[in-house]
C-alpha cells in the first residue's frame, strides 16, 4: 500500500458517497445516470467475488463491501426510492453495447481462463467504460449540477492516482498488471475531457451542444 | 506470460 493507491481508494470512497448523500439529501436523482450506476454495481459484484474464497486483508475486505453495499444502495435509490425523479427519457445509452464487447474481451483477453479471473478481468473492462451513460447524459440534458461534476471529478481523481500507484508499484515491487493498467489508461482518458471543463468553467459544466 | 496476479487492489 502506498499513498498513492489509499488517497486513490479514498477518492473512490468519497465519489460514491458525495453521490449517494447528494441523492439522499434532495431527495431526488435528477441528472443521475441510472444505468452507470447498475455498471459499477456489476462491476462491484464482478470483481469482488474473492470475498468468498480469499481473505486479503480487514482493510481490503471492509472496502469491498463498502463499495458493493454502496453501489446497490444507490442503484436502489434511482430505481426504487426516487424513482420518479429519475431522469430516464435523457439516460438512454445502450448498455449491451458496452456489457457484450466488454464480455467477449474479457474471454479473448484474460491473465487465465477460469471463471473468477475472466469475471475479475470483465469487471475491470466494465469499469473503464462504465461512466459512459452518465457523461453521455450530461451531453443530452447540456449541463451537470455542482454536485454531480464533484461527483466526477473524485472518480476522475481515483483513476489518475491509481496510475501513480502502478507507476510506484512498478519502480519499487516490480509489479505490473498489464490489463489492469490499459483499462486504467483508457478509464483515465474519457474524465480527461470532464477534468478540462470542470477547471475552466469552474464547477458547474455545460457541455456546448 | 504473467501470473495470475494477487487481487489486493480494489
Amino acid at each position: 500500500m502506498n499513498i498513492f493507491r489509499l488517497a486513490g481508494d479514498l477518492s473512490h470512497l468519497a465519489a460514491i458517497i458525495i453521490l449517494l448523500l447528494k441523492i439522499w439529501k434532495t431527495r431526488s436523482c435528477a441528472g443521475i445516470s441510472g444505468k452507470s450506476q447498475i455498471l459499477f454495481a456489476l462491476v462491484f459484484t464482478t470483481r469482488y467475488l474473492d470475498l468468498l474464497t480469499s481473505f486479503i486483508s480487514l482493510y481490503n475486505t471492509c472496502m469491498k463491501i463498502i463499495y458493493i453495499g454502496c453501489a446497490y444502495a444507490t442503484v436502489h435509490l434511482i430505481y426504487m426510492k426516487f424513482k420518479a425523479t429519475y431522469d430516464g427519457n435523457h439516460d438512454t445509452f445502450r448498455i449491451e453495447f458496452l456489457i457484450v464487447p466488454v464480455g467477449g474481451l474479457s474471454f479473448l483477453v484474460n491473465h487465465d481462463f477460469s471463471p473468477l479471473e475472466i469475471l475479475w478481468t470483465f469487471s475491470i473492462y466494465l469499469e473503464s467504460v462504465a461512466i459512459l451513460p452518465q457523461l453521455f447524459l450530461i451531453s443530452k440534458t447540456g449541463e451537470a449540477e455542482t454536485i454531480t461534476t464533484h461527483y466526477l471529478f473524485c472518480l476522475g481523481v481515483y483513476r489518475a492516482l491509481y496510475l501513480f500507484n502502478w507507476i510506484w508499484r512498478f519502480y519499487f515491487e516490480g509489479f505490473f498488471d498489464m490489463i489492469a493498467i490499459v483499462a486504467g489508461v483508457v478509464q483515465t482518458i474519457l474524465y480527461c475531457d470532464f477534468f478540462y471543463l470542470y477547471v475552466t468553467k469552474g464547477e458547474k459544466v455545460a457541455i456546448p451542444s | 506470460e504473467q501470473e495470475t496476479t494477487e487481487k489486493d487492489e480494489l
